[in-house]
């Protein structure tokens, strides 16, 4: 639960917008890809989904320092915030 | 659902109904809390095996097992990730981990849809009868991303791609968030995917009504879907000591109030707090309360938890009195104490009887259910109302379709309450939001697909939207609840639907991925936000105009020049739109008529008559609108109709300045 807290204070979850154009020719595979992209960045994120066909990219948890860090990777297309949704 | 089959004329036997066969090759895909399979309305009773396509599964997890899953419920899947990394691990002792429905809404949703159906159906004898679905022979997948905390939307983005990867027909989101630009709004992105791929997305407009601008779910590739009231009302009746009768709603079904009138008390005066008049928890005094009857404001927190403050403050009945913001509208709920809600008028008398200091007292009395209510439908207060906050060239809600006192399936998690202290145990429930008329939207859609299989997301949305309907059979236009006046496209978009009409449209507005793009062009999106909202690679061409009124929907937005302030002059602005109708019926000659009531404006449509010989036929016409310069938040309407003699596809037009 204190870990809980403490993830819950320092980090936000984003979905993040992949460009699979600039996808490296040494990778094989995107989610390989999207993995070496997010462990630059954040070393201890975690891949909550990864998105093939609605977007292409990922969710994560991370840092405000992380989350500029991904930004400014390149490939990496934008990170956008969760948002809540409620029930109609 | 009971009785909204009849009030949208789905008769059994109505030969322009799909067959149970066709209906049974379309799947609806909801977005929503879970589903409670045992439920009578998933029985898979006579329908055919689940259609090849389906690539989907029911996935396993607390209290729910594959085998949960049958030829009618063919596909459940639960998704937690981004909800669980922000509020810790699901506690499996109040949640389930799975597809199993906790709250009620997703199987209300499911079974509003497609549910099968179900004979004796009724809460506590309320609303009886025959409950079906829309489209009683559809096949439902339910995709569990809302949870008790809400829905995060690294999980409906989730729920969104599995859906379109196991190859839901349709789509049925009846939840909605803030509002942002396309290319960052969750849904939008999803739907668009979704719309690609030929799946019709059908969402809910939003509760946030009667103010203006208040929708959500906006692109223009979504179904937005407004609510309106059924010829059903559930009366109750509030008896004052002066003898006056003032008639509200209720569905309660307990021990009925002593027959002598009881003391009478107005919540605000029996608290010493400030939002006193609600109701909340623990506001009201307990001496001031005692074996009364208390009138408590709507808002602040749900109309069923006033009724158990209420008695925990030692009252006996609550009138739910309604404020400015809700007018007359009654919401019936299936209260814990004998309570009924009050419209507007007549909680502001019974406020200035309470007032008059003569001993007030009253009583309440409950009435069951009455059917034929006139006039029907009429828009629901909470219906959130364009313009369009976003893109005010596209007109929303798209239409409406009921969304007031529906009763559909239950979770046997809660009672019909969903409070903590409610143990009653229901199969079905009596509900109200624009939740519930988006799965009867997706509903009617999946009627449509089956009738016409090869037509597109925007064919069929065009086809419920250019049938619906804007006035009674007297020629009155619907009314708005709120105000008690003619409501306007801003309220119900296109209208109410018609899904026998809108089986056959005679034309429609169809739209391709390439106009949505073209969309986004004039919306000056850069080609990275293009690549957000599609997915995919696309460029607008430099040498193009790209006009967002364009875009060939089957409803027009005219934002026009204002006068400006402290100018008697007025200016006249000239607006010319382009559309295409597509031929999906008989080879016709249709004419075009336009209906506005204000003289300064002028609608001028070229040419003004079209010819179609051949099906699937394409012929464009504009639409050249002239109108003086106006203050400011002026708005004006008027429809444009085509017709052939048998069909008329019509479109709202609005007006602002």
């Amino acid at each position: 639960k204190a870990e809980n807290k403490h993830d819950q204070l320092e980090r936000r979850t984003y979905i993040v917008h992949m460009d699979k154009s600039h996808m490296p020719a040494s990778f094989e595979d995107h989610h390989e890809w999207y993995y070496s992209s997010l462990r630059s960045a954040a070393d201890s994120a975690q891949m909550l989904y990864t998105y093939n066909s609605v977007i292409h990219g990922f969710s994560t948890r991370l840092t405000d320092e992380e989350a500029t860090s991904l930004e400014n990777q390149p490939g990496t297309l934008s990170l956008v915030p969760e948002t809540r949704y409620e029930l109609h | 659902t009971t009785r909204t089959p009849a009030f949208l004329g789905l008769g059994i036997n109505d030969k322009l109904l799909p067959t149970s066969t066709s209906q049974g090759d379309v799947i609806i895909g909801l977005i929503d809390t879970g589903v409670w399979p045992e439920l009578k309305s998933f029985d898979d009773m006579g329908l055919d095996p689940v259609p090849s396509s389906w690539k989907g599964e029911c996935e396993e997890g607390t209290n729910f097992k594959s085998s949960n899953c049958n030829r009618k419920l063919i596909g459940a899947r639960f998704f937690c990730k981004g909800y669980e990394a922000i509020l810790g691990p699901i506690d499996e002792s109040t949640e389930s981990k799975s597809p199993r429905d906790d709250d009620g809404h997703g199987t209300h949703t499911a079974t509003t849809a497609a549910g099968s159906a179900t004979t004796s159906a009724n809460l506590f004898g309320y609303a009886s009868g025959t409950a079906r679905g829309m489209a009683p022979h559809a096949r439902i997948a339910a995709y569990k991303a809302c949870w008790l905390g809400g829905c995060f939307t690294s999980d409906i983005l989730a729920a969104m791609e599995k859906a379109i990867d196991e190859r839901v027909d349709i789509l049925s989101m009846s939840i909605g968030g803030s509002i942002s630009e396309y290319y960052r709004d969750t849904v939008a992105v999803g739907a668009f995917t979704a719309m690609k791929k030929g799946i019709l997305v059908s969402c809910s407009a939003g509760n946030a009504g009667p103010d203006s601008g208040s929708l959500s779910n906006l692109a223009p590739w979504i179904t937005t879907v407004g609510a309106g009231t059924i010829d059903r009302d559930f009366p109750a009746y509030v008896i004052l000591g002066d003898g006056r009768n003032f008639t509200g709603a209720s569905l309660y079904s307990g021990k009925p109030l002593p027959s002598k009138l009881l003391s009478l008390t107005y919540a605000g005066k029996a608290s010493n707090m400030t939002s006193g008049s609600f109701c909340m928890t623990g506001s009201l005094n307990s001496e001031d309360v005692k074996g009364k009857i208390v009138v408590c404001d709507r808002g602040g927190n749900s109309r069923v938890q006033k009724g158990l403050v209420v008695r925990k403050a030692g009252g006996v009945g609550m009138i739910l009195a309604n404020t400015e913001a809700y007018g007359e509208e009654l919401v019936a709920d299936a209260h814990l104490i004998p309570a009924a809600s009050l419209g507007l008028k007549g909680a502001e008398d019974i406020k200035k009887y309470i007032s008059s200091g003569r001993k007030p007292t009253a009583t309440i009395g409950f009435s069951g259910t009455e059917l034929g209510v006139q006039p029907s439908p009429v828009v629901a207060s909470f219906s959130s109302r364009g313009p369009n906050p976003l893109t005010p060239e596209i007109l929303k809600p798209d239409l409406i379709a009921p969304g007031v006192n529906i009763l559909a399936g239950w979770t046997g998690k809660v009672g019909p309450t969903g409070l903590d202290g409610d143990t009653r145990h229901v199969s079905f429930n009596i509900i109200s939001g624009t939740s519930m008329s988006c799965p009867h939207l997706s509903g009617l859609a999946a009627l449509v697909k089956a009738s016409h299989p090869e037509w597109s997301p925007a064919a069929i949305k065009s086809a419920l939207m250019t049938t619906a309907y804007t006035a009674y059979k007297n020629g009155k236009t619907i009314i708005d609840v709120a105000t008690g006046l003619p409501s306007t496209p801003f309220d119900y978009g296109a209208g109410h639907v018609d899904p026998i009409a809108a089986l056959d449209p005679g034309l429609v507005y169809d739209a391709t991925v390439k106009d949505y793009v073209d969309f986004l062009c004039a919306l000056n999106y850069s080609s990275d936000q293009i690549k957000h909202t599609t997915a995919e690679e696309y460029s607008c061409s430099s040498s193009k105009t790209y006009k967002l009124g364009d875009l060939n929907y089957p409803s027009f937005a005219v934002t026009l020049e204002t006068t400006p302030e402290n100018q008697d002059r007025k200016a006249m602005s000239t607006m010319k739109y382009t559309r295409t109708l597509t031929n999906v019926g008989r080879p016709a000659t249709y004419k075009a008529s336009v209906s506005t009531h204000t003289a300064s404006l002028k609608v001028i449509v070229e040419p003004e008559s079209l010819s179609f010989n051949t099906i699937n036929e394409k012929k464009s016409f504009t639409v050249t609108v002239s109108a003086d310069s106006m203050p400011s938040g002026t708005s004006s309407f008027a429809h444009l109709t085509w017709s052939d003699g048998k069909h008329t596809v019509t479109s709202p037009i609005a007006f602002t300045w």
